[in-house]
C-alpha cells in the first residue's frame, strides 16, 4: 500500500503544472526509499523530465511494495485544482491498484474532498543518464532566468547560453534584431538566493530551443534559485530543488555535426 | 538555423 501525505497540496500542484504541458502520460514509480520519481521525454523527444520526491517531501510516507502508478497528467491536473493549496494532500493506493485515491484535508475546517482517479497501464522507455562531469555550473535566481526565457522567445526560436569564468551571456538573434543579457558571478550575503554563481573548467557555447526553456521556466515556482550545468554538444541539466528532492530537466541541445 | 537534436542521441534507451 502506497500512503503519502503532504503538509500542503500546493508542493504537488506546482509539480504537475511544471511538468504537465510538456508530458502527458507518465509512470509515478513509488518505492519506500526513493519515495516517488518520475523519468518522462516530451513528445519532440527533446527533452528528459527527471522528478524525485524523496519521502522528506511528504509529512508522511509509507509504500510497503514497490509499485507503479500510471498517470494521466491533465486528469490529475483537474483533480489537483479541486482542493485548495493549502490543504493537506494524501495520495493513497492499494496494491496493484487500478485508481489512485486523493484526498484533500482543510486545515481549519473539517472538510475532507476525495477524489478517485483512474490509472492507466503506460509503456515508456527508461533512459540512462550517466552523471555527467560538466563543463559549467550556474547557479542563479529562478525568476531571472524565467525572464530571460520568456522575453528572448518573443525574439528568436533559439536562445544561445555562452559561459566563460567572468561571466554568463544569454543571447537571442531573431528577425527584427538581437539581443542579450549579462550575468556576473555575485554573492548577496543578505539574500543568498538572489547570488550567481558561475563554476567553469570550460568555457561553452551551445543553443537551445527557446519553446523548451519556456516550458523548463515553469518550474521557477518550485525553486528560488536553478542550477544550469553545460557540457560542450551534450545536453543541458536545469535543476530546480525541491524541499527534498530534484526536479530536472534535460534538454537536447541544437548544433550541426 | 541550427538543427534540433533528440534527447536519445545522447543517453541510451535501456
Amino acid at each position: 500500500m502506497l500512503e503519502g501525505k503532504f503538509d500542503q497540496a500546493s508542493l504537488l500542484k506546482k509539480i504537475i503544472d511544471s511538468i504537465r504541458d510538456s508530458v502527458k502520460l507518465c509512470n509515478f514509480n513509488c518505492s519506500q526509499n526513493d519515495g516517488i520519481t518520475v523519468q518522462a521525454i516530451d513528445d519532440s523527444r527533446v527533452l528528459l523530465i527527471a522528478l524525485k520526491m524523496d519521502p522528506g517531501c511528504f509529512q508522511e510516507f509509507r509504500c510497503d511494495r514497490d509499485m507503479v502508478l500510471g498517470l494521466d497528467l491533465e486528469s490529475l491536473g483537474k483533480i489537483l485544482k479541486q482542493g485548495n493549496n493549502e490543504d493537506y494532500l494524501t495520495l493513497i493506493a492499494e496494491d496493484n491498484p487500478d485508481s489512485l485515491l486523493i484526498v484533500f484535508e482543510d486545515k481549519k475546517k473539517d472538510r475532507i474532498s476525495e477524489f478517485s482517479l483512474k490509472l492507466m497501464d503506460i509503456d515508456s522507455d527508461v533512459l540512462t543518464i550517466d552523471d555527467m562531469d560538466n563543463d559549467c555550473s550556474i547557479t542563479m535566481p529562478s525568476a531571472d532566468f524565467s525572464k530571460i526565457a520568456r522575453d528572448f522567445k518573443t525574439m528568436s526560436e533559439s536562445l544561445q547560453i555562452i559561459v566563460t569564468k567572468e561571466s554568463v551571456k544569454f543571447k537571442a538573434e531573431g528577425q527584427i534584431g538581437s539581443g542579450s543579457v549579462i550575468f556576473k558571478p555575485h554573492t548577496d550575503l543578505d539574500n543568498p538566493d538572489e547570488s550567481i554563481k558561475i563554476d567553469m573548467n570550460q568555457p561553452v557555447n551551445l543553443t537551445f530551443g527557446a519553446k523548451y526553456l519556456n516550458d523548463i521556466v515553469k518550474a521557477s515556482t518550485l525553486s528560488s534559485t536553478i542550477t544550469i550545468k553545460l557540457t560542450d554538444k551534450a545536453p543541458a541539466l536545469f535543476e530546480f530543488k525541491l524541499p527534498s528532492g530534484y526536479l530536472r530537466y534535460y534538454l537536447a541541445p541544437k548544433f550541426e555535426d | 538555423n541550427k538543427p534540433q537534436l533528440t534527447i536519445e542521441e545522447f543517453f541510451p534507451v535501456e
